[in-house]
């Protein structure tokens, strides 16, 4: 479950919320 | 000599159970500080991505336009509010990276004529507000038309 | 106008008969000598009528920029011998003398004797007609003077009339009953000053409020100018590529 867990974080870390912040900053640009 | 034997040996058994013991200890503690971690960087995670979001639906309801990753490592782009009598309609390109790790615009719905036109412009000057503010007006003349 | 007519002054103020125009104009009659014909009489006052009206030009034309003297009076020299040549031509072919000669058509024109007729007609009746207005005239103007100085003479005497007897209308029960308006309107004097310090304060507050308004625009102004800038520092230079990789 741990192990799961970790995998999840790391995803969100270096994944889904570069990809978030990303998005935001094509928005802001345009 | 066996009696001793057996004492001996439940000796050690018993020092096995303390060492074991011991280990699980140290393994639970472990497993209960990784999981605070984990939970607090989770915690931290939710806040910034509901932080995120919040900026993106903003940008989206402001901008008329949403931006999405899909599948094939594509952009898709969605412009509303671009037909006065229907604002819900959509209006959408997709834009990806060629092997030459350039721009590519595609899958445009409806057709527009000028895409390819946007695309070289944006490779040159990688001013994606001057690119999306030219094909959101390319489709609301196609509109107006 | 009344003033010019000169029979309704009275004898001082009667004015004389008009002044010629230019008493120089008569001395060009009398210089011509009458022992001359009628014709040649009328060629020599064109001609002194012609030398007059030089005389008079000079020195106006004096004073104006680029006169030449010399060069006038040789135009007007030879102007004048011109003159004579017309005037000698209007002579010989009998032109001047027949201003003086009575028409010889003795056979009379029956429409111009009558409108000539009509005319002396008319002039008759309107001076006739003009003679009794001007006596009604007189007439009315000796009555103002008499009740003008009637008036001066009189004293006014003032008395006070009753009012009901005054009025007798059918709405004098109405105007009786009249309502002060004035006083009525001067009775709300205070709820007025009252008003006046109410709109006052409402004026201040609304000012107040305005002036926070802008304040706080400007405030919400600088603040976002100062987010956005802070937010533009961190902006990645090309984010879409780097979402476009993100596996």
């Amino acid at each position: 479950e741990l192990r799961g867990q970790e995998r999840a974080l790391d995803e969100d870390t270096t994944v889904t919320i570069p990809a978030a912040v990303y998005v935001a900053q094509l928005y802001r640009r345009v | 000599d066996n009696l001793l034997k057996l004492i001996a040996e439940v000796k050690d058994k018993k020092q096995e159970v303390e060492v074991l013991t011991a280990n699980i200890q140290d393994l639970k503690e472990e497993y209960a500080k990784k999981k605070e971690t984990i939970s607090a960087a989770n915690k931290a995670n939710e806040e910034k991505l509901k932080r995120l979001q919040k900026s993106a639906d903003l940008y989206k309801d402001r901008l008329g336009l949403e931006i999405r990753k899909i599948y094939g490592d594509k952009l898709q782009f969605i412009f509303t509010n671009i037909d006065p009598k229907h604002p819900e309609t959509p209006y959408m390109f997709s834009l990806r990276l060629n092997e030459a790790r350039d721009y590519e615009v595609s899958d445009s719905a409806p057709y527009l004529e000028h895409l390819a036109e946007f695309q070289e412009n944006v490779r040159k000057t990688n001013n994606f507000s001057a690119f999306l503010a030219n094909v959101r007006k390319t489709f609301t003349t196609m509109v107006s038309k | 106008r009344q003033s010019w007519r000169r029979a309704s002054m009275k004898e001082t103020n009667r004015r004389k008969s008009l002044p010629p125009f230019h008493q120089g104009i008569t001395e060009l009659s009398r210089s011509i000598s009458v022992n001359l014909a009628e014709s040649k009489r009328l060629g020599s006052l064109l001609l002194s009528s012609f030398q007059f009206s030089v005389q008079k030009l000079e020195p106006f034309l004096k004073d104006t920029k680029d006169f030449s003297l010399e060069s006038f009076r040789a135009k007007v020299s030879s102007l004048s011998e011109e003159l004579k040549h017309f005037t000698d031509r209007l002579e010989s072919d009998g032109t001047l003398q027949k201003c003086f000669e009575s028409p010889k058509e003795k056979t009379s024109d029956l429409c111009l004797e009558t409108s000539v007729a009509e005319m002396k007609e008319y002039i008759t009746k309107f001076s006739l007609e003009r003679h009794t207005w001007e006596q009604l005239l007189m007439h009315y103007q000796k009555e103002a003077e008499e009740i003008s100085r009637q008036s001066s003479e009189t004293k006014i005497t003032e008395f006070e009339m009753e009012r009901m007897t005054y009025l007798g209308s059918s709405q004098s029960e109405l105007l009786n009953t009249k309502p002060d308006y004035q006083k009525m309107i001067q009775n709300q004097d205070k709820v007025f000053d009252c008003m006046e310090l109410v709109m006052d304060e409402l004026q201040g507050s609304m000012k107040q409020l305005h002036a926070f308004m802008d304040e706080s625009t400007q405030c919400l102004q600088k603040v976002s100018v100062q987010l956005g800038k802070r937010s533009l520092q961190q902006l990645d230079r090309s984010p879409a590529r780097k979402l476009l990789k993100l596996q």
